[in-house]
């Protein structure tokens, strides 16, 4: 068993797709 | 070893899903409801209702562009319904409540009956 420390990151992860271009 | 857990991951992909819907962009179906028609994508609607995944799952109906629904269908339940597939919000309106669980009943999205249901309950009491 390894123990696998996580890191919890609260901020967002990926690009926000705009309303329009 | 260590990772990180972006806490905010799936929801961040679900709005950018749902921009992605309301600009009709790699949308791949009609929902046709009554006279009223939504676009939306077809892994979306399988991954929330298992009416969608049996649907498109299926050999010959998988590749239709349109689906009709049911007329016992009303368009304003549908329309929280799909709403909630792309936002994770149930809009509960009083006069819809029951439009709303019939609707998820024949979408076959069953935890969203039993969270209706016990609204429901709960607000006659």
């Amino acid at each position: 068993y390894e123990a696998v420390n996580t890191i919890q990151e609260l901020g967002r992860s990926i690009h926000e797709i705009p309303r329009q271009d | 070893d260590s990772c990180i857990q972006f806490t905010r991951h799936a929801s961040d992909v679900l709005l950018n899903l749902n921009r992605l819907r309301s600009r009709d962009i790699l949308t791949d179906v009609t929902i046709l409801v009554s006279r009223q028609q939504f676009r939306a994508h077809k892994t979306v609607l399988m991954a929330c209702s298992g009416l969608f995944y049996t649907i498109f799952t299926d050999a010959h109906k998988g590749n239709l562009n349109a689906i009709s629904l049911d007329p016992k269908v009303d368009p304003e339940g549908f329309s929280i319904l799909l709403d909630f597939m792309y936002t994770s919000r149930l809009t509960l309106r009083d006069n819809l409540l029951l439009a709303t669980m019939n609707t998820a009943i024949y979408l076959q999205m069953e935890h969203v009956v039993d969270t209706c249901h016990r609204f429901i309950k709960s607000s006659d009491a």
